[in-house]
């Protein structure tokens, strides 16, 4: 069961801070349980995957891109959702029945994406508890992820200056082998021209003697 | 002209780099730079 | 003002999950805020600089030590506290002061470290939303911070890749290098060699050029 607590301000009590919780299997094209929650009272119900279907087949909507919609609306990040309205109220007829409902505005026009009947809950202290419970359990899942990511970070920033220090070594070398090379070419090459100066000297002096013999 | 191409020729190998007049870092890299250019 | 909620289960009502709330501004040595709620009720109370000072002198210990075991106690991860245990009770005489109390227990025997007089909050409701919106705005910055890290650590890989790369090929114009210095000073020497070779054929033929002359 994955969750997702988010603050909501219904347009009917746009004063008061309720949260909501989306509670779900698979992805909220399966069903989906909302749970709000003032801090005092709280409220909860549930929509089927039938219900879903038939909710995008009135707004002529493929499902997939209802769904799609669902998700933004209801459990992606706050930004997002400023552009969702969610309401929330009694039945006119029916006594103990809640709905809630959300809708997505364009420019200057909002529909309807959806609603879910609730029911009050009669112990809140038990949900105001798991939705505080969750919370914390999820902080602290996010504090070791936090760790691992922040670990990991420690470690690649490590294995960079390895390579750089690698990097710089190898370019080190590479100088270091050319100056080497070099200087062993000289030496070899200087040898070589003493060696044809001298052949030189000896070629002057013997065709000196031959001239001098005639 | 001929002559002093021969002339040149006697004394420089076809690299450019002298058969009789040690060379040094400075000389050998030129010699070798000219080389890389020429191929 | 900085502030840690964690889970707490009072020994004299274990059954019960309160959260506790925990809220300083430097550290805690200069004073804090306890709030305490079972999803339904809350306290609050504070205990100040002077008061903790005073606490420390009275269990003969140094200050900053006590303050580092407050520490540990209060505002530590979850591992850490299973060696505390905590308290709550309302006073037997005065009415409506609550004792929020917190031992460290060691072996087979436990010492009292300090308490904090608490009052019951008239709003209960405030301090519920307090709690929750909290944990919603740490958990959003957990997540920012996540993802900061998340990104940091995907441009460090990036950035390893291209360090490797780079070092691969430095290492490849080491070796590409090598060989191209090899082969010209292969063909300079060879040169030299012929010359050396052209001077000997030329000075043989004159010493027997001499030779025939005498």
């Amino acid at each position: 069961m994955e969750k997702k607590i988010s603050r909501i301000y219904p347009l009917s009590d746009p004063k008061t801070t309720y949260f909501l919780q989306v509670a779900w299997t698979t992805d909220l094209g399966s069903g989906f349980t909302v749970t709000l929650c003032n801090g005092k009272s709280a409220w909860t119900g549930t929509i089927s995957e039938v219900e879903i279907s038939k909710e995008a087949s009135d707004m002529e909507m493929e499902r997939e891109k209802y769904v799609d919609e669902l998700q933004k609306a209801l459990i992606l990040d706050t930004e997002l959702t400023s552009k969702y309205n969610f309401d929330f109220c009694e039945d006119k007829e029916i006594s103990e029945i809640y709905h809630f409902s959300y809708e997505k505005n364009l420019k200057d026009v909002s529909f309807k994406l959806g609603s879910v009947k609730l029911k009050k809950v009669s112990d809140p202290v038990e949900v105001i508890k798991e939705l505080i419970g969750y919370c914390l359990d999820y902080t602290a899942e996010l504090h070791v992820k936090n760790e691992y990511v922040q670990k990991e970070n420690k470690r690649l920033l490590n294995n960079w200056d390895d390579m750089h220090e690698l990097l710089d070594k190898s370019v080190q070398v590479k100088e270091e082998l050319e100056q080497e090379l070099y200087s062993k070419f000289i030496c070899v090459l200087n040898e070589k021209k003493s060696k044809i100066r001298s052949l030189q000297e000896k070629l002057k002096e013997a065709r000196e003697a031959a001239r001098q013999n005639r | 002209c001929p002559s002093t191409k021969q002339h040149f020729a006697l004394e420089y190998d076809c690299y450019g780099d002298s058969y009789c007049s040690d060379t040094d870092l400075v000389q050998l890299r030129d010699v070798f730079q000219r080389m890389h250019n020429n191929k």
